[in-house]
């Protein structure tokens, strides 16, 4: 048993990172994609990290086979790994680039920002 | 028209998701790629395609649109975007007639090959930039000046404009619907689009369209006719429309296929051991 301190951790074991969104920028000139992309140039993508262990908070909004897969491994980690950490929204950025045509094209383009991580 | 500029005070609860993009001095998005260049880059035969400059027009779309975005507003929604979530422009690639004689037809010649006909075409419009006159014209033809857009070789109207040659008017864009014209020409490879001007009202004699601020010539790259057109694409994977956009040498830059030998080597026998 865990004694949890007025923060709510627990003292005596190592907390580990829970699901949750972290920063990851992303720069399409590193990527070499600015010979085609006009803007942006970079964007913040974000992604999801973290572990996904029993208790499952209902903010990561775990689907009910993350929630069995989670208390199977909890019970026996060697049943079963963890329930994943992965995006459960995702939002659209505009692009500007260059075709295949020498066009310019504006498009938006799905599900390129993680908006929200949860367990699945 | 209107320039959307992104103002470094627009932090709305999404803007950590902005770009950034850096600024010229006139707070205009200076965009890498405005200026062309990459002039013979990884193109080994020397004869290098110039890059499109991007449009003001263009350029003012994405702004819009990001700064839409950014407040959590779905730009697919707004009436100018015609509930597209493609917009693709083509550079007029006709040339002036150089005779002397009154321009009475003028021809937009537009390379659509790259259109797909997998996208749902929701609208398409002819943009022509309609030069001011430097001087007021001593004998302007009198009364009303109708300017029609047709396919070429066709009597069948798009779209018509009703211009007064009298007034000086300012320069600025005129916008022609030219959906119907697109929707008929699959499978798309080349539209040809004609500009005519039948007369004023009555019988008056027909007006030049030089005269009309329609001449190319000594236009800017900014200043050619555009032709917008508005799609809605099935949701794709990236890399599947890299792969369609980027036939050239270049498409393996930056791609997940590029993978040293040594790691293809190292995937392969993992895949083995599994």
């Amino acid at each position: 048993t865990a004694f949890a301190n007025r923060h709510g951790k627990r003292h005596g074991k190592k907390s580990r990172l829970r699901c949750s969104k972290k920063p990851l920028h992303v720069n399409f000139k590193e990527l070499g994609w600015d010979d085609w992309i006009i803007a942006p140039l970079e964007y913040e993508a974000y992604h999801c990290e973290g572990v996904c262990d029993f208790p499952l908070r209902s903010h990561l909004e775990p689907t009910n086979h993350a929630i069995i897969q989670t208390l199977m491994n909890s019970m026996d980690p060697s049943s079963t790994p963890p329930s994943c950490c992965v995006p459960t929204k995702l939002t659209p950025i505009s692009i500007l680039y260059i075709d295949a045509g020498n066009n310019v094209v504006y498009k938006q383009y799905e599900d390129m920002v993680v908006e929200s991580c949860g367990c699945r | 028209f209107q320039l959307a500029s992104i103002g470094s005070s627009t932090k709305g609860p999404r803007s950590r998701r902005e770009a950034k993009v850096a600024r010229s001095p006139r707070g205009i998005p200076a965009l890498a790629s405005h200026q062309p260049r990459l002039p013979q880059e990884a193109q080994p035969g020397g004869k290098a395609q110039q890059r499109a400059e991007p449009h003001e027009y263009m350029l003012s779309l994405y702004r819009t649109y990001s700064i839409a975005e950014k407040l959590g507003i779905n730009a697919s929604f707004f009436q100018s975007s015609k509930s597209a979530n493609t917009i693709t422009s083509f550079v007029d690639r006709g040339r002036d007639d150089l005779s002397p004689a009154p321009l009475r037809r003028q021809k937009y010649l537009f390379d659509v090959s790259t259109l797909s006909d997998k996208e749902e075409l929701v609208g398409a419009e002819l943009r022509l930039f309609r030069k001011a006159p430097g001087h007021r014209l001593s004998q302007p033809p009198p009364g009303l000046s109708s300017m029609q857009l047709f396919p070429c070789l066709s009597p069948r109207l798009l779209d018509a404009r009703t211009l007064d040659p009298r007034e000086a008017p300012p320069a600025g864009w005129e916008v022609f619907d030219v959906w119907q014209g697109l929707q008929q020409q699959q499978p798309w490879k080349q539209l040809c689009l004609e500009l005519r001007a039948p007369g004023g009202r009555g019988q008056q004699p027909l007006p030049d369209l030089r005269s009309l601020g329609f001449g190319r010539r000594g236009r800017a790259q900014q200043e050619k006719a555009l032709l917008v057109v508005f799609t809605r694409s099935p949701r794709k994977n990236l890399f599947a429309e890299l792969r369609e956009e980027r036939g050239s040498p270049r498409e393996e830059r930056g791609s997940p296929q590029r993978v040293p030998q040594e790691t293809q080597q190292q995937f392969k026998t993992r895949r083995k051991r599994r």
